[in-house]
């Protein structure tokens, strides 16, 4: 554990209960892609079947439990609970264009092949592309609220965070997972403009709003 | 260090 890995996983938990405490509050998911925080459950699932068999550390355990059932909640938000307030119009991103792909890529990409390794690599794939589309929403509505805007920044801040943990962990440890670092760096790339647009007007006290 | 073991991350 370093300083950047545990700001990025702090990161990845405001992120999530800035989502769930935004849906929980308004009670209304407007505005919120259901696609993807379905994709994220996926990810979550297929990457911590682990909990089962391979014990790291307490913290580990605890978040790997927060992030299931924190999406699952999400997502129960979204399609029953507040379900006449979600959005599903604008929500028109085709998953399988990331799930087919993610799964090909995993069978080629992978450190062993078994079923969980499998499992693992699948959801790294998926969660570099995992929020394509609640940025899909948010160019076809031409907008997204402010808290929508803070959620995104911190999600993205995560991965980027874990950039730098794994850069410092590579000089101090030799330690180096091509696959996560790769498809990190595609997950940070999609966000950049997003925060760029985040930077230069929610910043500023602005409503974000994407140029047709 | 390069294949690893067990997944530490989350």
């Amino acid at each position: 554990m370093n300083l950047f890995r545990l700001m990025g996983d702090v990161s990845h938990v405001l992120a999530v209960f800035i989502l769930l405490a935004k849906i929980w509050r308004t009670r209304s998911a407007a505005g919120i892609s259901g696609r993807s925080q379905i994709l994220f459950t996926i990810v979550y699932l297929a990457r911590y079947m682990d909990l089962f068999f391979s014990f790291i550390s307490l913290y580990n355990t605890v978040m790997k439990l927060l992030f299931i059932s924190a999406s699952c909640a999400t997502v129960y938000l979204i399609y029953f609970k507040f379900r006449a307030t979600y959005d599903g119009n604008h929500d028109t991103f085709r998953i399988e264009f990331v799930l087919v792909p993610s799964l090909l890529l995993a069978f080629i990409f992978h450190y062993s092949m078994s079923f969980f390794e499998l499992a693992w690599s699948f959801s790294i794939f998926l969660e570099a592309v995992a929020i394509l589309p609640q940025l899909f929403m948010v160019t076809k509505t031409g907008e997204a609220e402010n808290i929508t805007s803070h959620y995104l920044f911190a999600l993205g801040s995560y991965r980027a965070l874990y950039i730098l943990n794994w850069i410092y962990r590579y000089y101090t440890e030799g330690h180096f997972d091509p696959i996560a670092v790769c498809a990190g760096i595609v997950q940070t790339i999609l966000y950049c403009d997003f925060f760029y647009l985040y930077v230069t007007k929610v910043l500023q006290g602005r409503k974000l709003q994407v140029l047709p | 260090h390069y294949v690893r073991a067990a997944h530490d991350e989350l």
